[in-house]
């Protein structure tokens, strides 16, 4: 997944 | 989402009720770091900046408010409602020692240099040091209540899970998210020490007392 945009954890 | 995020999330969750609980019961945040609780406020507000722009699913901007209230209501109880109680003279960690590493780190080593995703990485580096204070605070003063373990030990715990979600992510979705596993495991090993005191002292009954 890409991570520079969103991060879905919290 | 997978099992041992819920279980993360909710032990995050039940660390900060905890503290809630402790500080509210017991009028006194006597042994609390507010340094710690300070630098937790601080990890929130620059994680959840996307709270309103970016929307992941109910859970996720739920839980999002929620911390981010305990969070700041902890601190108003630290330094506000039952600032008597609060030992300063045993709250005496540099913050300055912390902030400083983690604002260079996370301008040398993130995703991308956009604002958000430098708050992120920030937040991300501070969230593993973050309970040093907390920890130095309990080394100094030689013991902690037991319900302060408690929420040391669930605080601990969420992020241990977290590590078990990761590998599980890794595996299922091929998710791998560097910054954050690296963070988490320097994270955890900050409660290596007090996980073996807690499990050979406070769950045999005893009470917390560093030698």
């Amino acid at each position: 997944a890409d991570l520079s945009t969103s991060h879905d954890e919290l | 989402m997978n099992v041992f995020r819920i279980l993360g999330d909710l032990s995050h969750l039940l660390a900060m009720f905890l503290l809630l609980v402790k500080i509210w019961r017991s009028k006194s945040c006597a042994g609390i770091s507010g340094k710690s609780q300070i630098l937790f406020a601080l990890v929130f507000t620059t994680r959840y900046l996307d709270l309103f722009s970016n929307f992941i699913s109910i859970y996720n901007t739920v839980m999002k408010v929620v911390f981010l209230l305990c969070a700041y209501v902890t601190v108003y109880m630290i330094y506000w409602k039952f600032r008597k109680t609060f030992d300063i003279e045993n709250d005496t960690f540099r913050l300055e020692f912390l902030l400083v590493p983690v604002i260079g780190l996370s301008f040398l080593v993130n995703y991308s240099y956009t604002p958000t995703e430098v708050l992120w990485t920030f937040s991300i580096y501070l969230e593993s040091v973050a309970i040093l204070p907390q920890l130095f605070m309990i080394s100094k003063t030689g013991e902690a209540e037991t319900i302060t373990t408690h929420y040391l030990f669930f605080l601990g715990l969420y992020r241990a899970l977290y590590l078990a979600n990761w590998i599980w992510r890794y595996q299922t979705e091929n998710f791998y998210d560097q910054i954050s596993v690296v963070s988490g495991v320097v994270q955890t090993i900050f409660y290596c020490d007090f996980f073996y005191l807690y499990v050979t002292k406070v769950l045999k009954g005893k009470k917390l007392s560093l030698p």
